[in-house]
């Protein structure tokens, strides 16, 4: 052990092990944690290379295997909880992706919550044997957040009761979907609905786009990698080209909206609900902002602990970078937002739950609060932490820059988030539009209540300073 | 119908009190200037562009009284003394150092004085003394193991020069004592100046 982190630690003036109990939401919980953690840090074959020496084919390739590995495991030690799954991914894959996240956080999540109970059981049972490996193909060449200009259009043909699906122009090639390109052999596909000459608008359809026992593409399907990114270097993010494919009536994720067998079309109770997986995805960023953003702080502040750098007073031994007050100054604050961003993402996840708890019931009464809370929490906590492990990098001096510190492949992986499921921006417009509508109805005099409820002060307050 | 509001920079209910009211005013000003812009130009959807930068103010300030209220919130689940003091010492931190990244909103909307700010700009400076001690410790609390971390700087034990050598050591250019660039290009060029 270091001397200066061992005199760091003994000098704590309290015991780091009730924090991590806090942090985890209980002492049994922190118990299975580790238990779980140690199965696979305990598992030789989980013992791979260093990745930052591979090449980005080797990196995919080593994904993959570490993937199938994984899958394999889980079933062997009999992990069926979500969040134990989690854990043991997660622990599997430090910081690094892998190319079936999108089919286990987006497909399996897609088809448990927008499939009818008939078609759930059929797709699932294919999904959890890795039968189907599954991909979300949202977001297209010249489409992002903004999901009703996407262009992709699927048209339903009574006469053999079956979509077709197409990629009208060049910009509504499908682009960005992770393990689209050569892992997934189906996508959710997101796409404009046509029935009876109208456009019902974005709806879910489950799409083959490779042949199930010899992995090649379908015919009318073109599909690829789309090349090296920032990070994400185990994850082939694919295109996809649809032209005139084929799918039954029952490839329609029909739980709200449907789409009968003469093709009238039947609405669902919200238009949002065929957002719901992106939602889960949102609240899902926060947990991950959390987890990232302490993630640096632990190596910076280890590090700024173990190294001596200039002089504090002339000729005295260097001290320890953290001895000096701007070191501090750029660190603490990251260290307390890491602590805020574990105590909101249980929030967020408690909320999400509840309030999908209560959608599945029929109640959709708080769907909106909990689009525009994920929505501004998932921009304001991945812009934080995106910033706050650049910082951490350049608290680190000239070694931050190396991959060995870990932080470039923290900044790689966790960066897109302030992109993918809702650009910032636009996720802070979103949440800004169910502001203004609740102090509009404020203002006409009906209360709102949940996390807005103090703009039902509004109109009779009046803000001003008192002096201390 | 006077409120009062921070009237002890070192109550952290205060604290929550003027983010929520920061954020109750950004709203107000982001729905009047979209107002504004509509009574100027009628048209509902350039108005709401026109107005996009307060509005995406308002969204920041909400979800910031967001996560101070839920971290001050959390201080109440807290039984351990020490554990409280440390945690709590971090969320009035947070709480400060917020305010004095953003103190143009608070003084703009009259909920702080200049003084005040001085005051919990002092305070910030005063609270990193206090968490030093135990910066090592919270870092530790979240509980990553090294492989988890994949940080040669990170490392739990510290040993971390030793284990960088290390680590550069296995760079595939090091596979060979003289790398064959040298004799494909530069050697060459060495023969020709």
């Amino acid at each position: 052990m270091n001397p200066d982190l061992r005199r760091e630690r003994e000098r704590a003036s309290f015991n780091p092990e009730f924090l991590t109990y806090i942090v985890d939401r209980g002492a049994e919980r922190t118990r299975r944690r580790r238990e779980i953690e140690s199965l696979v840090l305990n598992d030789p074959d989980f013992q791979h290379e260093d990745v930052n020496f591979l090449s980005r084919s080797e990196r995919y390739e080593l994904a993959v295997k570490k993937s199938s590995q994984m899958v394999m495991k889980i079933r062997e030690h009999g992990i069926s909880d979500p969040e134990e799954i989690y854990w043991f991914k997660r622990t599997c894959l430090g910081c690094l992706v892998e190319p079936i996240s999108v089919h286990y956080g987006m497909f399996l999540t897609t088809l448990q919550n927008q499939c009818i109970d008939i078609e759930r059981d059929k797709w699932l049972n294919l999904a959890k044997r890795f039968q189907l490996i599954g991909t979300y193909a949202q977001t297209e060449l010249g489409h992002g957040t903004h999901l009703r200009g996407l262009e992709t259009t699927s048209t339903y043909d009574p006469s053999t009761q079956e979509f077709i699906l197409n990629s009208p122009t060049v910009t509504s090639i499908k682009w960005w979907p992770g393990g689209l390109g050569k892992t997934a052999n189906h996508a959710v596909v997101l796409a404009q609905l046509y029935t009876q000459g109208q456009c019902k608008g974005l709806h879910a359809f489950i799409v083959p786009v490779r042949h199930l026992s010899t992995h090649e593409p379908l015919s009318g399907v073109i599909v690829g990698d789309i090349g090296p990114k920032f990070g994400f270097d185990e994850i082939d993010n694919g295109f996809l080209k649809l032209d005139n494919v084929r799918i039954p009536r029952e490839n329609m994720l029909m739980k709200y909206a449907k789409v009968e067998a003469d093709g009238t079309y039947v609405k669902p109770l919200s238009d949002k609900l065929t957002y719901g997986t992106m939602v889960f995805i949102r609240s899902h960023i926060v947990v991950e902002s959390a987890r990232f953003l302490s993630k640096a702080c632990t190596i910076a502040i280890r590090y700024s602990a173990v190294r001596h750098q200039s002089e504090l007073k002339p000729g005295e031994p260097e001290p320890q970078i953290l001895d000096y007050q701007t070191q501090q100054y750029k660190l603490f604050p990251l260290l307390a937002t890491a602590y805020a961003f574990h105590f909101v993402a249980a929030y967020m996840t408690e909320t999400y739950h509840r309030i999908t708890g209560d959608i599945n019931q029929g109640n959709l009464s708080e769907l909106p609060e909990l689009h525009a809370l994920s929505a501004g929490l998932k921009a304001f906590t991945s812009w934080t932490t995106s910033s706050g492990i650049e910082e951490c990098r350049m608290a680190c001096g000239g070694h931050g820059y190396s991959y060995c510190s870990g932080i470039p492949n923290l900044y790689v992986t966790f960066t897109p988030a302030c992109t993918y499921e809702g650009e910032n921006t636009v996720m802070m417009l979103q949440t800004a539009r169910f502001l203004l509508k609740s102090y509009t109805q404020v203002s006409s005099g009906k209360p709102v209540g949940g996390m807005v409820s103090y703009l039902n002060d509004v109109p009779q307050q009046r803000i001003h300073s008192q002096a201390v | 119908a006077a409120r009062p509001t921070v009237t002890d920079i070192n109550d952290l209910n205060s604290l929550v009190e003027v983010y929520k009211l920061r954020a109750a005013w950004l709203v107000v000003t982001a729905a009047k200037n979209v107002q504004a812009e509509l009574n100027r130009r009628k048209d509902k959807d350039d108005a709401w562009n026109r107005s996009s930068v307060d509005l995406v103010r308002a969204s920041e300030a909400h979800c910031h009284y967001v996560v101070v209220k839920l971290f001050t919130a959390k201080l109440s689940e807290i039984s351990d003394a020490a554990v409280n003091r440390v945690v709590g010492n971090l969320c009035l931190f947070y709480a400060l150092h917020g305010i004095t990244k953003n103190t143009g909103d608070f003084l703009q909307a009259n909920l702080l004085t200049s003084p005040q700010i001085s005051q919990m700009q002092q305070r910030v400076k005063d609270l990193l003394a206090v968490i030093r001690p135990d910066a090592v410790a919270l870092v530790d609390a979240f509980d990553y193991s090294d492989a988890q971390l994949g940080s040669v700087l990170g490392r739990y034990d510290g040993n971390v020069y030793e284990n960088m050598f290390e680590w550069a050591k296995k760079s595939p250019l090091n596979k060979t004592q003289v790398h064959e660039s040298f004799h494909k290009y530069l050697k060459p060029l060495q023969a020709k100046l």
